[in-house]
């Protein structure tokens, strides 16, 4: 799940 | 985290550990782009600082870890290491780097998701690791004879890209409300980059051959 200004990838 | 991320990531990485495997035990960066690599160093050193903000996972801040130190580790071997930097092509690496750092900091200034500090530096980041092989790709074709070790880093590097595209189409049908467009074209704007590469090198495989590319 991505939250908003959240960046999960690199 | 899916198959087609992770395969990207592990593509990622492997490519650095081949560029790094090369430059230890060889000790020669010949055909390779000090230029290309102080821009990497420049994309982990403004994408990761969110690794003082924000927890994702033991994974994600290991690789951004890993990404960083290796990246400062290779721009550190090839300018100062006694041995690797007399193997780096400086007279034919003439790619003027700085002229891409410029515009993709006032591109992410203007186009960006939120106007924060590291928002517009992780923009940044993305324009720039886009552009980041020019040099990389230039050298390959001035040089032109390429060996296979220097071959394989630009190869892995691009099977990293092409798995991203395929992460992000498989994010997008799985995930409710995922699209980022500025990950998305720049993405494809650096893979694109790749084509031309890629086609040489699928050839000379298929041949079984040393990989040359055309002047």
């Amino acid at each position: 799940i991505d939250v908003e200004g959240v960046h999960d990838e690199l | 985290m899916n198959i087609f991320r992770l395969a990207g990531d592990m593509s990622h990485l492997f490519s650095i550990l081949l560029l790094l495997l090369k430059i230890h035990t060889i000790k020669s960066c010949a055909g390779v782009s000090l230029k290309t690599q102080e821009l990497y160093a420049l994309v982990f050193a403004t994408r990761y600082l969110d690794i003082f903000t924000g927890y994702i996972s033991l994974y994600n801040t290991l690789m951004k870890m890993f990404f960083l130190w290796s990246s400062f580790t290779i721009v550190w071997y090839m300018r100062y290491h006694n041995v690797v930097r007399r193997s780096y092509d400086k007279d034919q690496d003439t790619f003027r780097h700085y002229f891409l750092i410029l515009p993709c900091f006032i591109l992410a200034l203007l186009v960006h998701e939120k106007f924060t500090f590291l928002e517009v530096l992780w923009t940044f980041s993305l324009y720039l690791e886009a552009v980041a092989i020019l040099p990389q790709l230039v050298l390959l074709q001035r040089t032109r004879n390429v060996d296979n070790l220097t071959g394989h880093y630009v190869f892995f590097l691009g099977a990293y890209r092409s798995f991203y595209i395929l992460n992000w189409i498989y994010r997008y049908f799985t995930e409710q409300n995922y699209y980022k467009w500025i990950t998305w074209i720049s993405g494809l704007v650096q893979t694109a980059l790749y084509a031309d590469f890629f086609y040489y090198y699928v050839k000379s495989w298929r041949n079984s051959e040393r990989l040359q590319l055309p002047a």
